[in-house]
Order: C-alpha cells, then structure tokens, then sequence
C-alpha cells in the first residue's frame, strides 16, 4: 500500500 | 499505512462508537449536539460517494461503511428514537453559517471543478468546523458528561494523529495534499482548548466545566 493517495485515507 | 494513520482511524472508530452507546446506554442523548452529528453525516455522505465509483480496499470499503452507518445511526437515535431526550433549546449553533461558507470555498479552493471532488473538497472543509455545535452546546450549559469528554477527546485525536501521519508521509512518500493538511490543521486546532482542559481538569471528575 505504499501507493496511497489522500483518497485511500478516511 | 503507517501506524499513526491505523490509530487515528481506531481512534475516531472509538469516538463514533463511544457516543453511539453512550446514547443507547442512557436512553438519552442529553448534552449532546444533534447538528454536530448531522454535520458529520453530511461530511461521511459527501467524502465517501467514492464507494459507488472505486474500491480500494476491504478495510477501506468496511470503515467506510461503518463511519456512515453509525453517524445515521446517531442522527436516528437524537432526532427520533431519543428525541424527547434531545436537548435542543441549548442546540443553537447557526448551522448555516458554516455550510454556506465551506461550501463556498469547496467550489473556489479544490484540487479539480468535478462534482466528486468539489464534493469530497467540502467533506474536508466540513469536517474541519463540524464539531463547532457541539463545542457551542457545551460553552452554553458550561459542563459535559465525562463520557461526552472521551468521546470529544478520541475524535479530536483523530485529526491530530492524521497530522502525524501526514509529516510521516512527507518524510517518507513526499506526499502532501494541502487542502487536507490545512483544514486537520484548523480543525485539530479547534480541539487544543479542549484537549487542555480535559487533561488538566478532566481527570477524576464526574463532569468537566468548561468556562465560557
């Protein structure tokens, strides 16, 4: 998961 | 995910649930801000319209889902459940006053002009001020439940421990989104009186008071 992007946040 | 952003997601899992059975223990929602609750419905709704359009992952989907099941929940138990309970003469803040505005500045600061993201822009926005009702209520009646303390505390974490994570994600991805840092900033800001007062004078007691 080193690709996150702020949308993968909650 | 870094371990700051796994605790901050647990920490406002907490707070949801913290206030969720609060309410349901108590049969009351005495002192506590239905509009705040609603704010935060409308933030979880409006952030998480991504789910009809993208997966991301299971853990993802699934606090997602849980966040806006239990917000409608909240809303459900202040509003008709509990609603006798619902103390609504303290309950003044003028919602108006921050969905206007945040919506405003959704439409003029985002990141692209597509309904999802000016929608998702002002979720953050939102999010940011959503607590001010409740943080009103209580400045009003000058005291809450120690219950309704933890459950302030442990959302307030939350953002604070998102900042973290975002300084991490700096260091180590060269990550930053600015209309998110900016906006936990603010909102991490509005918990600081708070937080203050809740380890200082929350400790032991069976109520806090906050002076207005």
């Amino acid at each position: 998961e080193e690709t996150d992007s702020i949308k993968d946040e909650l | 995910m870094n371990i700051f952003r796994l605790t901050g997601d647990l920490s406002h899992l907490a707070a949801i649930i913290i206030l969720l059975l609060k309410i349901w223990k108590t049969r009351s929602c005495a002192g506590i801000s239905g509009k705040s609750q609603i704010l935060f419905a409308l933030v979880f709704t409006s952030r998480y319209l991504d789910l009809l359009t993208s997966f991301i992952s299971l853990y993802n989907t699934t606090m997602k889902v849980i966040y806006i099941g239990c917000a409608y929940a909240t809303v459900y138990l202040i509003y008709a459940k509990f609603k006798a309970t619902y103390d609504g003469n303290h309950d003044t803040f003028r919602v108006e006053f921050l969905v206007v505005p945040v919506g405003g500045l959704a439409f003029l600061v985002n990141h692209d002009f597509s309904p999802l993201e000016i929608l998702w822009t002002f979720s953050i926005y939102l999010e940011s001020v959503a607590i001010l009702p409740q943080l009103f209520m209580i400045s009003k009646t000058g005291e809450a439940e120690t219950i309704t303390t933890h459950y302030l505390f442990f959302l307030g974490l939350y953002r604070a421990l998102y900042l973290i994570n975002w300084i991490w994600r700096f260091y180590f991805e060269g990550f930053f989104d600015m209309i998110a840092i900016v906006a936990g900033v603010v909102q991490t800001i509005l918990y600081c009186d708070f937080f203050y007062l809740y380890v200082t004078k929350g400790e032991g007691r069976s109520q806090l008071s906050i002076p207005t």
